[in-house]
């Protein structure tokens, strides 16, 4: 209600268009599975907030959004009876893959004016997955307040399919927006309302009418994850002390990452995860980190011993501004969970003489993304290196959908030239970037007094 | 694919708020008495079944469940407030595009 819109449609006029019916309450489930994989992915100790900013700062309002965080109601309309004509169809998460297109379909701010907000969309990815059978989803489809309970769907060769429920449209991470949306596998509330009609046997047989209430397997994505799926085992975790952060192989021993992550150390671990199954720490030795005063915030760190196999990825020669991309890293979640993937568009190309100097995205890039890679979505190159995104310290805002990447282009013949001769030398070009490069990047730069944004 | 999107995607969604009944409380008015809004996905229209997230019913939890509730895998319509009223708000045009496809469906085909 403090929402200052002005709805073109009159009120009287708008809800004719809806009808309301009261509903009775079946009952309200538990969906544990949920909440065992959100405390194992998600820790209490990184100051995580759902919903309103605001809200987050009200005392007892964490515990109140953690305690509720996996309980769904499941309601009856008794004179909701027509036949069932475009039902809704339950799908299995169990088959979902990290860059599976989804659809989000709620009314952001409820029942205000839901004239105006009822069913309003948006589309996204598979960002990760966690739990039993991919209870937990996190998509980069952006929700707001008010869609909690709203569906997710999977477009199928079938159509689209409901495979889970919005559970956080909003994500506040230690005061800084992640922009994520938690998601509930509709097949795992499904089998826990199935367990409890079991257990209350009769009881609830007359209060429930039969449905099936069985999610079926996924149907072969229309929209599938394209190449970008295939190439996260080449997205390793970079963990240096306290400091992580993400990597990406360009041949068996070497990975590209950036400056800030390996924090002046000569060796680093990394974490490799060729499956979701499988995790192995390989010591890496820095063989190359730019200069402070470089614009290019990059490391190139070497493998005690090289990958016997993994996806190399093929680097770009070119960028088209407005191509889909997608970004991967272990921002956010770190370890918990293997990397994140979020979408987005090439938002900008920036040049100096003709050659691409930086790259811009509106993929969400959030800590611990740095170093990862910058993806095409449709032909899976890769088109550069995350530097950073943007922080307003002035009023204490990130904006995680403004970032920036190092065009694979100014490192692809520094790495081709160590790679043939194993010198160095290519590297140190990076430290000797112009000065209309340094202005490009010149957010990248410490501040001298008050900083501005933090790159 | 859009085409089909739109059918699912007027017959599936809904808001589901939750109050106190009006006159059922001598109390004034407080936040706890809602209403608690949030959305909802239709998951069957005959029955009418509804599933939506269950935080909007938390304020409504009698007091008597309010000690070792969290520990529990269900709660029945007897765990909350005996005031509990939960609408659900639908667009109408559900209804006639439904129907409408029934009939489409029942015409005979050349």
């Amino acid at each position: 209600p403090a929402l200052g819109l002005n709805p073109l449609s009159s009120q009287r006029e708008a809800l004719s268009s809806l009808r309301q019916h009261e509903a009775q309450l079946l009952m309200a489930v538990a969906c544990p599975q949920f909440q065992d994989a959100f405390s194992k992915v998600l820790s209490r100790a990184e100051q995580w907030h759902f919903g309103r900013k605001e809200e987050a700062h009200e005392a007892g309002t964490l515990d109140d959004e953690l305690l509720f965080l996996h309980w769904f109601a499941f309601l009856r309309i008794p004179e909701l009876g027509f036949p069932a004509a475009g039902q809704v169809t339950c799908v299995s998460a169990k088959s979902l893959k990290k860059g599976d297109t989804l659809f989000a379909c709620g009314s952001p701010f409820g029942s205000f004016c839901p004239d105006i907000f009822m069913n309003t969309l948006s589309k996204g990815v598979v960002s990760n997955m966690a739990g039993e059978e991919n209870v937990l989803i996190l998509t980069d489809a952006r929700c707001l307040p008010g869609t909690e309970g709203g569906g997710v769907f999977a477009a199928s060769d079938d159509g689209l399919e409901l495979v889970g429920v919005i559970v956080a449209p909003l994500c506040w991470k230690a005061n800084e927006w992640v922009g994520l949306t938690l998601v509930c596998a509709v097949d795992c509330i499904l089998e826990n309302i199935r367990n409890v009609l079991v257990r209350c046997g009769k009881f609830l047989e007359i209060l429930c009418p039969p449905m099936q209430l069985v999610a079926r397997p996924l149907g072969r994505l229309t929209a599938s994850p394209g190449p970008v799926y295939h190439l996260l085992p080449a997205v390793v975790l970079v963990e240096c002390g306290h400091v992580w952060g993400s990597g990406v192989m360009v041949n068996s021993r070497l990975l590209l990452t950036c400056r800030h992550v390996v924090n002046e150390a000569s060796s680093v671990y990394v974490r490799i995860q060729p499956c979701p199954e499988k995790a192995s720490l390989v010591k890496g030795k820095v063989v190359f980190a730019t200069k402070d005063a470089s614009p290019y915030d990059l490391a190139v760190v070497e493998l005690q011993k090289s990958l016997l196999s993994f996806p190399k990825p093929v680097l770009a020669s070119k960028f088209c501004a407005g191509e889909d991309v997608n970004v991967v890293g272990f921002g956010v979640f770190g370890q918990a969970c293997g990397p994140s993937v979020t979408s987005g568009i090439l938002s900008a190309v920036v040049t100096v003489d003709d050659k691409p100097v930086m790259l811009q995205t509106t993929c969400a890039v959030h800590g611990g993304s740095s170093g990862g890679p910058l993806f095409a979505t449709h032909s899976g190159e890769l088109l550069g290196i995350v530097a950073s995104n943007t922080r307003d310290n002035s009023v204490g805002a990130t904006y995680p959908h403004l970032n920036f990447s190092i065009p694979i282009t100014v490192l692809q013949p520094l790495v081709a030239e160590y790679s043939r001769t194993g010198n160095l030398g290519s590297f140190q070009e990076l430290d000797r970037a112009c000065d209309r490069i340094q202005v490009v990047w010149r957010l990248q730069r410490k501040p001298r007094e008050i900083q501005r944004s933090k790159l | 694919m859009f085409r089909n999107w739109d059918i699912a995607r007027r017959n599936a969604g809904c808001v589901v708020s939750a109050s106190s009944a009006p006159g059922t409380s001598v109390a004034p008015a407080s936040p706890t008495q809602g209403p608690w809004s949030c959305s909802g996905i239709v998951l069957s229209h005959r029955p009418g079944i509804v599933l939506c997230h269950g935080a909007i019913l938390s304020p409504f939890l009698v007091a008597a469940e309010q000690v070792d509730w969290s520990q529990r895998r269900v709660l029945l319509a007897d765990s909350f407030s005996p005031d509990l009223r939960i609408q659900v708000l639908w667009p109408v045009e559900n209804r006639s595009q439904a129907e409408g496809k029934i009939l489409q469906d029942l015409e005979p085909s050349c």
